[in-house]
This record gives C-alpha cells, sequence and structure tokens, in this order.
C-alpha cells in the first residue's frame, strides 16, 4: 500500500491511498484502503483551546466564529464521551479554560487532519483505526453528530491529544492495532501497519507517522523544512541534496 | 498556511536481512523523487488533492511499491486493485473510494475523478458517479472509460518479485513451475475462471 498526505497553502488537507490488497488474498476481498474511517481519513473542526492561538487572526476563519458559539455548551460533555467510548483513556490535559465559551472567543480558529494507514488492512478494518485516531485528536467534531442527544450539565474541561498521541495510541507499539491481533501478533502479520498524517492547528501544521512494525517505506518534509526518508523504526534520516 | 507533505509506501515485516542495502538505496530513491514530486507541486500552489493524488500515481507507475504497475497477486492468479482519497474541507467531508479494479492503470485518478464529478452527470448514469462515495468492479472500470482514464490488461501490473511470492504464499502446484515471463502470464488470464486451486478457507488464521 502506499499513500499520500499534503497539505497546500489553503489550509486544506488532502489523503490518498493506493493498493493491491493483501498477498494472496482472497478474489473479492476489499481492505482497509478504500473503506472510510479504516484505511485513511480527513476532517476540519473547531479548535477549542482558545488560549493557545492569541496570534492567528480571526478573520482568516469567518466561517468558524459563527459557529463558535453553537459549539460552546457541547464542549462540556467531550470527556465521558470519549472515555465511555474508546478502547483506552485519555488525557484531559489543555482546554482548561472552556468557560470561556460561553462568551465569543476573541481567537477562533480551525483544527485540521488526514490520515493514511498502510499494513494489515483487516486489522485496520477491525478497529475503524483511521478514523479512530482522528476521533482522539478532534474531539468537537466527533460529538457534533450527537448534539441533539446531549444534556448541557455537565461542565468539564475538554479532553483533547495531539494527532502524533493519538496515532503512537492506534498505530504504535502496543496500540490499539495490536491489541486488536490479540495473541496472534507476530505470527499471522494480523494488527501490523503504520499511518502518516498532517495535523493543523491554527497555523501550526506537524506532520506525523508512526507504525508497530518493523518497517514502514517513508519520506517527509519536517517542521523544519527539511527532507527526511526512512524503511526501519527509527532511522529517519536528513537528506542533504534531496 | 505553509505547505506540507508526507508519504508511505507499504508497512509490515521489513528487516535489513530481508532488503538489502541495494534495495534499500533503491526504495529510497524512489520514495525521494515521489516526494520531490509532491512538494514541488504544493510549492507552486498547486491544491493539495491534485499534489496528494498525483504523487500516488507516480507510486502506482512504480514496480516497487504494491499497488498499480507492482501490485500483489490474490488466490487466483488475479490483480485486484484499491484507492481512495478524501479532502478535509471543513464539516462538508468529501471522499471517494474504488475497489476490485482489476484494469486500471491509475485507480487513485479514479478515486479523484469520482470524488470531483460525483455530484454532476447525474443524468448520465455512465458517467455520473451520483455521489456514491465506494463504487467497486465493472461499474468502477465503466466510469473509467468514461473519464478518459489509461486502462491496461492485467498483464501490465505483473511483476516477478509479486509472482514469486504470490507462489511461495500459495504452496500450491503452481509453486513448482517455472516463473513465467510476462508474455506467458497473458496466458494466465483467464485463470480466475477457472477451479481455483484452494479451499477457500486455508487463508484464515486460526480463531
Amino acid at each position: 500500500t502506499v499513500g499520500c498526505v499534503a497539505a497546500d497553502v489553503h489550509g486544506v488537507i488532502c489523503t490518498a491511498t493506493s493498493t493491491g490488497g493483501l498477498t494472496n488474498k482472497l478474489p473479492g476481498r476489499i481492505g482497509d484502503t478504500p473503506t472510510v474511517g479504516a484505511g485513511f481519513w480527513a476532517e476540519e473542526g473547531i479548535l477549542l483551546n482558545i488560549d493557545e492561538f492569541d496570534s492567528v487572526d480571526s478573520a482568516m476563519f469567518p466561517a468558524t466564529e459563527s459557529v463558535y458559539g453553537t459549539l460552546a455548551p457541547i464542549v462540556a460533555f467531550l470527556p465521558s464521551v470519549l472515555t465511555d467510548c474508546l478502547p483506552f483513556s485519555t488525557t484531559t490535559k489543555g482546554y482548561q479554560h472552556l468557560t470561556a465559551l460561553t462568551e465569543k472567543p476573541t481567537v477562533p480558529a480551525t483544527h485540521a487532519l488526514a490520515l493514511s494507514g498502510t499494513g494489515n488492512g483487516d486489522s485496520f478494518l477491525r478497529v475503524s483505526a483511521c478514523r479512530t485516531a482522528g476521533a482522539l485528536a478532534l474531539p468537537p467534531q466527533a460529538l457534533m453528530s450527537m448534539l441533539p442527544k446531549m444534556s448541557l450539565s455537565d461542565k468539564t474541561a475538554v479532553s483533547g491529544i495531539t494527532l502524533r498521541a493519538a496515532l503512537k495510541a492506534v498505530a504504535g507499539p502496543g496500540g490499539l492495532l495490536q491489541q486488536s491481533a490479540g495473541d496472534r501478533w507476530n505470527r499471522t502479520g494480523e494488527g501490523e501497519g503504520g499511518i502518516i498524517g498532517i495535523e493543523r492547528r491554527g497555523k501550526d501544521t506537524d506532520v506525523v507517522f508512526d507504525m508497530n512494525s518493523s518497517g514502514m517505506f517513508r519520506a517527509y518534509i519536517d517542521s523544519s523544512g527539511r527532507t527526511m526518508v526512512g524503511i526501519f523504526r527509527g532511522d529517519d534520516e536528513v537528506v542533504h541534496n534531496p | 498556511f505553509e505547505p506540507r507533505i508526507i508519504i508511505h509506501g507499504g508497512a509490515g515485516n521489513i528487516t535489513r536481512p530481508n532488503l538489502p542495502p541495494n534495495r534499500q538505496e533503491s526504495y529510497k530513491t524512489s520514495l525521494l523523487r515521489i516526494l520531490k514530486h509532491g512538494n514541488d507541486l504544493l510549492q507552486n500552489g498547486v491544491s493539495a488533492l491534485e499534489a496528494a493524488t498525483s504523487t500516488v500515481s507516480l507510486f502506482e507507475d512504480d514496480p516497487l511499491f504494491n499497488c498499480g504497475h507492482g501490485a500483489v497477486f490474490n488466490r487466483a492468479g488475479g490483480i485486484e486493485l484499491e484507492a481512495s482519497v478524501m479532502v478535509s474541507s471543513g464539516y462538508k467531508k468529501s471522499c471517494a473510494a474504488v475497489s476490485l479494479l482489476r484494469h486500471v492503470k491509475n485507480p487513485i485518478l479514479l478515486a479523484r475523478n469520482i470524488l470531483e464529478h460525483g455530484e454532476q452527470d447525474l443524468e448520465e448514469a455512465s458517467a455520473g458517479a451520483q455521489g456514491h462515495v465506494h463504487i467497486s468492479g465493472p461499474t468502477a472500470e465503466d466510469l473509467a472509460k468514461a473519464y478518459g482514464l489509461e486502462l491496461k490488461p492485467q498483464s501490465y501490473f505483473w511483476t516477478r518479485k509479486r509472482w514469486e511470492e504470490h507462489k511461495r504464499g500459495l504452496q500450491s502446484k503452481l509453486a513448482n513451475e517455472k516463473v513465467p515471463s510476462c508474455e506467458e502470464f497473458r496466458g494466465l488470464e483467464g485463470l480466475d475462471d477457472q477451479e481455483p486451486p484452494w479451499d477457500g478457507f486455508e487463508y484464515l488464521p486460526q480463531g
């Protein structure tokens, strides 16, 4: 399987993935690559941590500002929803100032991400790998569809982790994908794989990846603008004359 | 925004013993060539959709990687391709996927066309995807024709490396036969219509 995640000058992030599937798969078998949420995912939501992005120009996100007030009441429910629905607990650091959301925020911003997976596709399907990672990093978006069912009594702070941490939880060693293989881990190929992605929080963009397998062919431009390439775990090297 | 890009060419049990240094260099050379292509597009202001799909199409043309030319074989000795594309364009999620393709040279371009035309051409069923997200098999290949994409015979996707992997994994009577050339492979294209040399369940792991 191959994939590319690209973020353009307009802040849009796109993921593209292509594959021949699993060697000697049964004819007609469909894997994670064309299955929404399993082998790929892209999403944009509202950035709720208003204290971290004082420098962001609100004029850049006019649509965000208009829906911000609508989102304010829902954020109170994120911790319980996340901890109840996810197979592992999340931290609740950050987003500690959400009471301010009852007032019109001065610095709204958007939060976007896109992911592309590779590995044992059936395992990616079983845990809906990319959407699971995305949901960890984009809790507000995850809750938007649940709005009508939510009560507004809980004022607890919002949970949220970076995409880098979310990928570690899903695709890293010991993560959700590996756990899905159970005692078949390291014997049948189940659970093995990796995910690449890009996360944008306001103006900050992070290029991330993680894997639980011994290798993943990869190349990227890191946050310092350096060209990087790697095959095995931890062997990423700077390319001086790309 | 500062453009960014990351690519992968597959993951799994890749170890130094089974990937000697000269092969590692081949992969790195291809990865960097493909990365540069995508990054150059982004730096010139091209959209993320165009950059990502164009970048993946280069992977599909490179026999080193499991997609397009160089894709793996299924149990019956055929090749079935899959691709998808998704864009983070606000709250309206935009994605398209294709699967069970046997003749589309660049499946990622078909996914992109379906994404771009999915809400259009509703009057022409043969040319419009009618907003569907995931289209497979002959219908998807008909759309590829309608969009003017390049089609190839199954033999185009054949590579010796994948064929040998196929035989090793299958451990069938084919495993003891001489590896066919690309020309000879064309004669095997009808294999899907024959009795498969497996019972359909041996692949499934215990449990």
